[in-house]
C-alpha cells in the first residue's frame, strides 16, 4: 500500500467537478465519476458520461429526489452503458418517462459492480490499485466546511446515518506538522503530528470546499465512509492489468 | 482616558455586515423582511455552530461561511442529501447463498 495516492494527478482520469444544484442526484454524479475514472484508467480514454440518463432512466423514478449508487449501476447495466454528457446533458430535473437511453451512442459501459469490505485499509488498497470508489457518508459537517481535514467522532457525525454519495479519489497524510491550533498559535500548541486523510470529490461545484473536493480523516470510519464503498468493474477480472496511482 | 483617542484598529464585522457579504457572494435575496430575519437568524446559528466545530475539531478543518450558511440542517439535508436514505436502507450485507437470501 503506497503512503499516498491521488488520481487527480493523472491527467484525464478525474472529470471536472459537477454541480448538482437543486437536484438530489449526488448518487448519480458519484456513479458517473466512478465510471469515468475507471474507463480512463483501463482504456486510456477521457469520457464524460450522462448523469441525466441515470436520472431519466432509473427504475425508481424521480432521481432528483434521491437515490442509491447501486441503483445507478443497475441502470447502467440495464441500458448497456451510458451516453455522453455532451449528447445527453444534465438538466437538473427529471423526466422519468422520457428516458432517451436508446437515442444516443454509448460511450462507456460496465461489466458489473461490487461493494468492498468495510475496512479502510482494504478500501485504500483497492483505490490505489484499481481506481476511484464511490462512498456514502454522513454530510452533516460539510454544511460549514471550508478546507482542511475533518476529523469526526460518532457524536459529531453519526457513521450510521449516511446520506450523501461522493467519489473517493485518493488518500495521504497531511504535511503540516501540528494541528490548526498549533499553526494559528491562538491557543495551546498541539504536539507535532500528521493526519492521515481521504480525498473526496464532491458535486457541489468547484467553488465549494477545496476546489470542489474535501478531506476526511482516514482510519476512524469518519462520517461512515466505510458503510457503502461501491465501485463498477469496467473489465473482466481475468484481464486485469496492474495500474499505478501516482503518489 | 488617554486610550480613548487611540485608533482601536480593525474591528470585527457586525453580523449583518457579514450576512450582507454572504448575500452578495452567493447572490441571495429574500422575498420579504420576515424571510430576511429568519435567514439572518439561521445564518447566525450556523456561524456559531461553525465556531463550535472549529473549537472541537481535532483535525485541521476550517469551518465558516459557505453557500449553505442560510439553510437549517434539515433544509440542507433535504436539498443536498439523498432523501431516500432517510428511511431504512436495504440490507446490503447479506451473504449470497445464505438461508436469508432465498433464491440466488
Amino acid at each position: 500500500l503506497p503512503s499516498s495516492c491521488d488520481w487527480r494527478r493523472l491527467k484525464g482520469i478525474i472529470s471536472p467537478i459537477r454541480q448538482q444544484e437543486n437536484c438530489n442526484c449526488c448518487w448519480a454524479m458519484a456513479t458517473a465519476g466512478n465510471i469515468e475514472a475507471l474507463w480512463g484508467i483501463r482504456y486510456n480514454q477521457v469520457v464524460q458520461v450522462s448523469v441525466q440518463e441515470l436520472l431519466d432512466c432509473g427504475r425508481c423514478g424521480d432521481g432528483c429526489r434521491g437515490g442509491f449508487v447501486w441503483d445507478a449501476f443497475i441502470t447502467v447495466l440495464n441500458n448497456s452503458g451510458l451516453a455522453s454528457e455532451r449528447d445527453y446533458p444534465f438538466q437538473g430535473d427529471v423526466k422519468p418517462h422520457k428516458c432517451l437511453a436508446k437515442k444516443y451512442k454509448k460511450v462507456a459501459w460496465i461489466q458489473d459492480f461490487i461493494m468492498l469490505q468495510d475496512n479502510e485499509k482494504t478500501i485504500a488498497r483497492y483505490l490505489a490499485t484499481e481506481g476511484p470508489i464511490t462512498v456514502t457518508i454522513n454530510m452533516k459537517l460539510l454544511q460549514q466546511y471550508q478546507k482542511g481535514v475533518i476529523k469526526a467522532t460518532p457524536a459529531t457525525c453519526d457513521p450510521q446515518a449516511v446520506d450523501h454519495s461522493v467519489l473517493l479519489v485518493g488518500f495521504g497524510r497531511s504535511k503540516s506538522v501540528g494541528g490548526r491550533r498549533a499553526e494559528g498559535g491562538a491557543s495551546q500548541p498541539h504536539p507535532r503530528r500528521s493526519i492521515p486523510y481521504w480525498i473526496l470529490k464532491n458535486s457541489w461545484g468547484a467553488e465549494w470546499g477545496e476546489e470542489g473536493y474535501f478531506r476526511l480523516h482516514r482510519g476512524s470510519n469518519a462520517c461512515g465512509i466505510t458503510k457503502y464503498p461501491l465501485t463498477a468493474r469496467v473489465d473482466l477480472p481475468v484481464k486485469k492489468r496492474p495500474v499505478s496511482c501516482p503518489p | 482616558g488617554s486610550l480613548r483617542n487611540k485608533d482601536p484598529g480593525p474591528q470585527p464585522l457586525e453580523l449583518k455586515q457579514v450576512f450582507m457579504l454572504f448575500q452578495i457572494q452567493y447572490n441571495r435575496s429574500y422575498s420579504n423582511p420576515e424571510e430576511y430575519a429568519r435567514r439572518l437568524d439561521i445564518f447566525a446559528r450556523n456561524l456559531a455552530h461553525a465556531q463550535q466545530l472549529e473549537a472541537e475539531d481535532l483535525g485541521t478543518a476550517e469551518f465558516g461561511v459557505t453557500p449553505f450558511s442560510d439553510l437549517t440542517e434539515e433544509e440542507f439535508g433535504q436539498l443536498y442529501g439523498h432523501q431516500r436514505m432517510a428511511g431504512e436502507a436495504p440490507s446490503m450485507g447479506r451473504k449470497v447463498g445464505s438461508e436469508e437470501s432465498g433464491e440466488s
